[in-house]
């Protein structure tokens, strides 16, 4: 098991897309 | 041309903290609709309640470790394994103070009618919301006032008959009943502090908007410093039945998605029923444990280049947490870009591991430093690449590896 931990999300906007069964990323959107 | 797509920069003095003034707002936006609220780094200087005394970084590395371990033995519990049922080969040091140590991002709500104000820590990997309320026998000092249920005509305790209260029993999460029938729930963390009260609603305020029937923990007790800070209680955001997000998700969408901020002094945001578009979507995966987020990471890449890396040693997933620090990687995987990342520093001189981080460098009197890019690549071909924050912590490579490939 791995973790992707919040240091690497840092400047990403990470979208937890639960009715969509998806996550996305957006690279510097912060 | 090559050189400018595999190499970032990395300016020496982004390593350390640089004055702010918070009394200057910070224009907070996301990207896409739904309600939208701040969010600030826990120990920065625009918290809104500022730690008095921020754990160090090796603290804070310690720290991530019981949260990485204890992930991994509920994920691996509830999928067959021995899971938190068994003993743990990680034992807690008394001193560890609170495995709520490592959540580092702080939203303000309004809670009850009239609404009063509450710092909240995010946590992606829980479910169920909690806030200190009053009267409380056991718990830690805050900053902002204690919510009382009593001065709210919103508020109300569920009853134990309620399939609210049935629904917590069966995640695990209730704790009896009260002399009065009221539904009590129980939240419990990695290193064994656990807080109680009533489980009850009440109308939640985000910025300008509300959410009727909010459910959540009024936490009466705490035990092992559950909190160390001002926060005053936690909003859970996973994917079980009790979070935010799935509360939320009939009247605002199924979907949230967090900006976290760079650095400890700039702002970043929380969005609930977020559009969805425009972002590189990879499939996410459930299991039978609801709180968590499941991802496939298939890749690395480093200086624009993927690592000899077998997709098996991936195949166990990836949980995407916003309260662990530091990504965990199997360790085949982890020794690859180690090397890799190494290569592309030969100009750097090694220097003493710290923590958990094994890949360090001397950057004394150097700037701008030149790093390789790192991306990640998830199940459909999406590819993160990754920021330079997120690629260095400090003066090390900021990933870390399990203790074996199966775990």
């Amino acid at each position: 098991l791995g973790i992707i931990g919040n240091v690497q999300q840092r400047t990403i906007e990470v979208l937890y897309d639960v009715g969509g069964g998806a996550v996305g990323f957006k690279a510097g959107a912060c | 041309g090559d050189n400018l797509r595999s190499y970032k920069v990395l300016h020496a003095g982004s390593l350390k903290s640089a004055t702010v003034n918070c009394s200057q707002p910070k224009a907070v936006s996301s990207s896409s609709g739904g309600v939208t609220v701040p969010l600030h780094h826990r120990h920065g200087p625009c918290s809104p309640v500022p730690s008095t005394e921020a754990p160090t970084l090796e603290e804070m590395l310690r720290r991530d470790q019981f949260r990485a371990a204890y992930i991994t033995r509920k994920y691996s519990g509830v999928m067959g394994g021995a899971g938190d049922v068994e003993q743990s080969d990680v034992t807690v040091p008394t001193t560890l103070g609170t495995s709520l140590g490592t959540l580092e991002y702080l939203i303000t709500v309004g809670i009850g009618s009239p609404a009063m104000t509450q710092t909240m820590l995010i946590d992606t990997g829980s479910d169920v919301s909690w806030v200190q309320c009053k009267p409380c026998s056991q718990c830690h000092t805050q900053a902002d006032s204690l919510f009382d249920p009593s001065s709210s005509s919103t508020y109300s305790a569920f009853p134990c008959s309620s399939s609210a209260c049935t629904q917590l029993r069966q995640s695990q999460q209730g704790n009896g009943c009260s002399s009065g029938s009221q539904c009590q729930y129980i939240v419990k963390y990695g290193d064994g502090s656990s807080g109680t009260g009533t489980y009850s609603s009440d109308k939640l305020t985000l910025g300008s908007s509300s959410v009727s029937y909010f459910q959540f923990g009024c936490s009466q007790s705490e035990s092992g410093n559950l909190l160390e800070d001002q926060t005053d209680g936690l909003m859970g955001l996973g994917g079980g039945a009790q979070s935010l997000a799935t509360q939320t998700a009939g009247t605002l969408g199924k979907a949230f998605s967090y900006c976290l901020p760079p650095t400890p002094d700039s702002s970043g945001f929380l969005t609930l029923g977020a559009a969805t578009s425009g972002f590189a979507k990879t499939q996410m995966l459930r299991s039978s444990a609801p709180a968590y987020y499941g991802v496939l990471l298939e890749a690395i890449r480093v200086g624009g280049r993927q690592l000899n890396i077998p997709a098996s040693v991936f195949s166990a997933k990836s949980i995407m947490d916003s309260g662990t620090i530091i990504t965990r990687l199997p360790p085949t995987a982890y020794s690859a870009l180690s090397a890799a990342f190494k290569a592309g520093m030969k100009q750097y001189p090694p220097a003493q591991p710290m923590g958990i981080f094994d890949t360090c460098f001397n950057f004394s009197g150097q700037s701008p430093i030149n790093i390789p890019s790192v991306a990640l690549v998830f199940s459909g071909g999406v590819v993160v690449d990754l920021a330079t924050d997120g690629i260095i912590l400090d003066s090390c490579l900021a990933f870390a590896a399990n203790s074996d490939d199966s775990s």
